[in-house]
C-alpha cells in the first residue's frame, strides 16, 4: 500500500452550511475532532452558504457522523475510503516504480 | 527520451526534473532552462523559458505550477503545456505565433519541497517544508508569504496551520525566489498565471478587498475568453471573476503580489473537479484537463498581443 496504508478509513465530507447557527456548530465541531481542510483553506473562511470539504481520519468518522446529525447540518460523503482513491490515483501503479 | 515519456500520469519531482533537461537538451532552438535559486531543503528551483530566440526584447508571461504540494493536477499541467507547446510550434498558428511574439516562464515545481514530501510521506501536505524553531511543525502556506496585504483574513499565524503566512512576508525561500525573478523581468512580464487545483475556477485580484482592478474591463475580457476556450473542449464550466467576489475575502495572495507589482494580467486557475476526487484526480483525468486548461492559457496569452 501507498504511504503505508495510513489514509485507510479516512473519509472526506461535504457539509453544506445554511445558516450562521450552523456555522458557529461546526466551529464548535472543529474543536473537538481535528479535520484537514480542502475546501475552503481554513475554518476562518467558513461562512453560510458554504460548502466545506473536510478530510476526516478514520477513528474519528463516526464521531462526526453523530455531531452533524445532532446539529442537524447537512452533510455527505465525497469520498468513502481515502487509501482506496490514492491507490487508484495512480493507477495501482508499483510504488516501488514511482518511487 | 521526450517521446517516452508519459504526461497520462503523475510524475515525482526526479521525473519532472530530469524530464526539464531532457527538454533543455532536445529542443535548444525554443527551450532554455533555468534555475532561480534553491528551496529550503536545497533543492533546485527550475524553470523552463519557451520562445523563439529573438534579439529583441518580448512580451512575456509567467506560468508556475505546484505552490501548493498536494495538487498534483499542476504540474501534470505544466508538463502539458510545454509538450504541446514544442509539439505544435510550426503545425498550430496560435502556438506558432504566441511561441515567435511571447516568452514563457513556465516553473512545474514551484514548492518542490513539498512536492516531494507529498510523493513519499503525506499526499495531502500542502505547505513548503520550512522548520519553525519553536514549534515542532514545519512549513508555510507558499500562497500567503507574498508582501501583500500579509497575514491577513484567511491567513494564520500559527506554524501548525495550513494557511501559515510564515513569519514574514517573502520567509520561504522557494518565495522570495520567484518574488525576485518577477521584479526583475517586470517590464516585460504581461501575464501571471498560477495553477492550483480545485474548484473549477479562474480568479484575479483582489483577494483582500472588494475594490474593482484599474483594467477590470480588459481582465474580465480575458478571462471570459479564456473560460469560454476551456468550455470548448469538454463542455465543461468554470467560474470566473474576481477572487474577492467569487471566493471569499482573503489575505493577499500570489496572484494579488504580481498585480501590485505591474504584472497587468494576473490568474490563478483552479483546475478540476469540484470535489468528486478532490486532489485525487485520477490519471485518466489529466489529458481532458490539461487540453481544456491549455485553450484556456492561449486564449489568455493571445489576448497580449492584442490591444486592449
Amino acid at each position: 500500500y501507498q504511504y503505508n496504508n495510513r489514509y485507510a478509513g479516512d473519509q472526506v465530507f461535504r457539509i453544506t452550511l445554511t445558516n450562521d447557527t450552523e456555522v458557529q456548530a461546526l466551529k464548535k465541531i472543529l474543536e473537538l475532532i481535528k479535520m484537514d481542510f480542502w475546501q475552503p483553506n481554513s475554518a476562518s473562511l467558513i461562512h453560510r452558504n458554504a460548502t466545506v470539504d473536510v478530510h476526516v481520519k478514520r477513528n474519528d468518522t463516526q464521531r462526526l457522523h453523530a455531531r452533524l446529525k445532532l446539529e442537524k447540518i447537512k452533510y455527505r460523503m465525497l469520498i468513502a475510503d481515502l487509501q482506496k482513491e490514492i491507490e487508484k490515483q495512480t493507477g495501482y501503479r508499483s510504488s516501488r516504480k514511482r518511487r | 527520451s521526450e517521446s517516452q515519456y508519459d504526461y497520462e500520469v503523475y510524475h515525482s519531482l526526479e521525473e519532472i526534473q530530469n524530464w526539464m533537461f531532457e527538454m533543455n537538451r532536445s529542443r535548444p532552438e525554443l527551450v532554455t532552462m533555468l534555475s532561480l535559486g534553491k528551496s529550503y531543503e536545497g533543492r533546485p528551483l527550475f524553470v523552463l523559458q519557451l520562445g523563439k530566440r529573438s534579439c529583441l526584447q518580448k512580451k512575456s508571461v509567467w506560468i508556475d505550477c505546484g505552490v501548493h504540494a498536494r495538487e498534483w493536477i499542476g504540474p501534470a499541467f505544466c508538463q502539458w503545456f510545454v509538450k504541446e507547446a514544442l509539439s505544435t510550434y510550426k503545425y498550430d498558428s496560435v502556438m506558432t505565433r504566441l511561441l515567435n511574439h511571447l516568452d514563457f516562464f513556465i516553473m512545474p515545481v514551484f514548492n518542490v519541497d513539498g512536492y516531494r514530501f507529498s510523493w513519499n510521506t503525506d499526499r495531502f501536505w500542502r505547505k513548503t517544508r520550512s522548520k519553525n524553531h519553536k514549534f515542532h511543525c514545519r512549513g508555510v502556506d507558499a500562497n500567503r508569504n507574498w508582501k501583500v496585504k500579509w497575514c491577513d483574513e484567511g491567513a494564520s499565524s500559527h506554524p501548525c496551520d495550513d494557511t501559515y503566512c510564515g513569519p514574514f512576508p517573502e520567509s520561504e525561500p522557494e518565495v522570495k525566489a520567484v518574488a525576485k525573478f518577477l521584479r526583475k523581468h517586470k517590464r516585460h512580464m504581461k501575464a501571471y498565471i498560477s495553477i492550483h487545483a480545485y474548484a473549477q475556477m479562474l480568479l484575479y485580484p483582489y483577494s483582500y478587498k472588494y475594490a474593482a482592478i484599474p483594467n477590470f474591463n480588459c481582465v474580465e475580457s480575458a478571462a471570459q475568453n479564456a473560460v469560454t476556450a476551456l468550455y470548448s473542449a469538454y463542455g465543461v464550466r468554470y467560474r470566473y471573476g474576481p477572487a474577492a467576489t467569487t471566493l471569499y475575502v482573503s489575505s493577499g495572495s500570489s496572484i494579488d503580489w504580481a498585480y501590485k507589482n505591474g504584472i497587468p494580467y494576473a490568474f490563478a486557475f483552479e483546475l478540476r473537479d469540484t470535489g468528486h476526487f478532490g486532489f485525487l484526480l485520477p490519471e485518466s483525468l489529466i489529458k481532458p484537463t490539461c487540453t481544456e486548461t491549455l485553450k484556456a492559457v492561449k486564449a489568455i496569452a493571445s489576448g497580449l498581443l492584442k490591444k486592449c
